[in-house]
């Protein structure tokens, strides 16, 4: 039971620490028993160091650095355990357009074995994703669904929809 | 195992029958804001066995179906179905390709279908066990989770990585 | 005490279900008091109908709309009590582009009486600043700021700093 | 009452001396993720009293001294000011232009001056009420206020209203 707790937590942390380095291009993470001896009911803490700055508390850092290191923990987590389908609802909101490249590079690295759905308001998601749905409220409060063809005007069109 | 389309119908701004076909690798889902793209995402959650109303973001598995608009009466059912690819044999029940549907209506009462034979709730969140679909999968990652996971204690985390193992 | 608070209810209210519209469209918005007996304890509920929709509870709500919403009800706050300068950090995150339109406009609006400074990633709401400080790192861990000139491809390159 | 400057030395990542001058109407801070905008956000909540290490991110207040980086050592104390014009003389102390300046050091002393004059904390915090930039004020809407908001309880929301009443 712990054997298996401490199994995964291994290999989630190993994980952790190489996809954090991919997303923020440098740096360090890694996850933290808050009670290594108790294996039972210890919670786990998140320590990371971006590129170029101080070993911090996650608290102190930025929105988007705090998404995009909880991106890495998720990705890593799917690593783990995987999915045969994953959907994520506008996961990389608080990033810049700098790490949404990042994220995305990442997503193509593992969509080679997982098929993503991706809900996304991001102009550098959408350029990764090899087929695009629209969904629209023509009629008030009915969904409609529109299957758009990946130009680059077409991309920049429904974003601004 | 392979995802191939999911069709929905009366399930929250879904009036219409709809489907969805999906390929290899990355669909991206677009559109404004209130148009139904994270009701798609609720779509899949539902009918792979999800009980929580609240985390369908209502208070009774009946506010999944269509409530209704100016110009549309309230429907009495809502109905998904999700289509695999299952030649891999990952799914232990023999078809090449499974169909899981899942109704609920008005009355509150709910019916469950694999291969349009009726089953039971148990049996969809069976057939899902250990597939990397079931509990404790990160198959759905919703609209508010990177926001939980920062503003969780330590021991809510530990419980993502239990799950998991 | 709750004469106060009853007062200071009622302004926020109507401030409220107005600028709801505003940045709507359209649709109708109140708060509610959970207890109306209990003037001294009662909690406050969020009442909202979308244009174009039905009734609902805020949780049904989609995360834009949510966003908008709550939006909404900081701008009545603010116009019960004006501060002479508020900071607003990335509120319109979760916005697409026609609401950010919205959001940017009803700020002009309150820049006639209040001095704005809008921390954000999102290119409407940097077209109707009147003034753009660009923060860099350039030397790893220190911020440093940079004055930019309003300039079309200017606002562009910011964004994808 | 009118906000012309905000000068920052050592306050989080503003090892160097920074001075922000401000216009009417709408100023808009830009930059990448982490570069220093919230930290600037946090610069004016703190020089106008904010006694909440959390509010700030942090677990004590000396956490709002530059901590270092890979080319610097960490400095030993942290400064705001912050200039208002003060001709409409809403502020009721007889100055035209009023700056109100904090410092902490890492021993975990602090120093606070109006007009270049010491005073107590409390000095600051009196000088702001009811000028709308006191306690229970809007003047900061921080990064996570409105999912805060969203996720509170109706007692909560009360608050906001009985704070601001
Ligand atoms: N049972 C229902 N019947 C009809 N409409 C519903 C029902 N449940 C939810 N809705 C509507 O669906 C809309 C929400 O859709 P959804 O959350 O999918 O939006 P979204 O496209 O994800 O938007 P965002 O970009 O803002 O996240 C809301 O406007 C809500 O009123
Ligand atoms: N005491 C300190 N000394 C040095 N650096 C600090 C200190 N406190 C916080 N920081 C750094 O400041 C950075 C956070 O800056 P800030 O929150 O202002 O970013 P931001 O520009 O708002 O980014 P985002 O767009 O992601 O919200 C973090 O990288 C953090 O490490
Ligand atoms: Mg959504
Ligand atoms: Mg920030």
């Amino acid at each position: 039971m712990t054997k298996r707790f401490a199994g995964a937590f291994e290999e989630v942390n190993n994980a952790f620490g190489d996809i954090y380095q991919k997303l923020f291009g440098g740096g360090t993470a890694r996850l933290q028993l808050a009670n290594p001896e108790d294996l039972l009911e210890t919670g786990i803490d998140i320590i990371v160091q971006p590129p170029g700055k101080k070993l911090q508390n996650l608290a102190l850092l930025s929105g988007g650095e705090r998404a995009l290191t909880v991106i890495a923990l998720l990705f890593a987590l799917l690593s783990f355990k995987p999915s045969p389908f994953c959907v994520l609802d506008e996961i990389e909101a608080s990033l810049d357009e700098t790490n949404v490249e990042r994220f995305s590079q990442l997503l193509k690295l593992f969509a080679e074995k997982t098929q993503f759905i991706v809900i996304s308001h991001r102009q550098g998601t959408m350029e990764v994703s090899d087929a695009l749905y629209g969904v629209t409220m023509e009629e008030a409060g009915v969904s409609k669904i529109v299957s758009v063809r990946l130009t680059e005007e077409g991309k920049q069109e429904f974003r601004s929809a | 195992l392979y995802l191939k389309s999911v069709e929905i119908q009366g399930f929250k701004s879904f009036a219409d029958k709809t489907k969805l076909e999906f390929g290899p690798g990355i669909t991206a889902v677009v559109g404004p804001n209130g148009s139904g793209k994270s009701n798609i995402s609720d779509c899949i959650r539902w009918v792979l066995g999800e009980q929580s109303a609240k985390t369908l973001r209502g208070t009774k598995m009946e506010d999944v179906i269509f409530a209704g608009s100016p110009h549309r009466k309230p429907l009495s059912m809502a109905e998904v179905s999700l289509t695999l690819d299952n030649s891999s044999g990952i799914l232990n029940i023999p078809y090449q390709e499974v169909t899981v549907s899942r109704r609920v209506f008005r009355s509150g009462e709910a019916e469950y279908l694999i291969n349009k034979i009726p089953c039971r709730l148990k049996d969809v969140q069976d057939l899902f066990n250990d597939t990397g679909l079931g509990k404790g999968s990160f198959a759905i990652i919703g609209q508010g989770k990177v926001e939980e996971i920062l503003n969780s204690k330590p021991e809510e985390r530990r419980a993502l990585i239990e799950e998991a193992a």
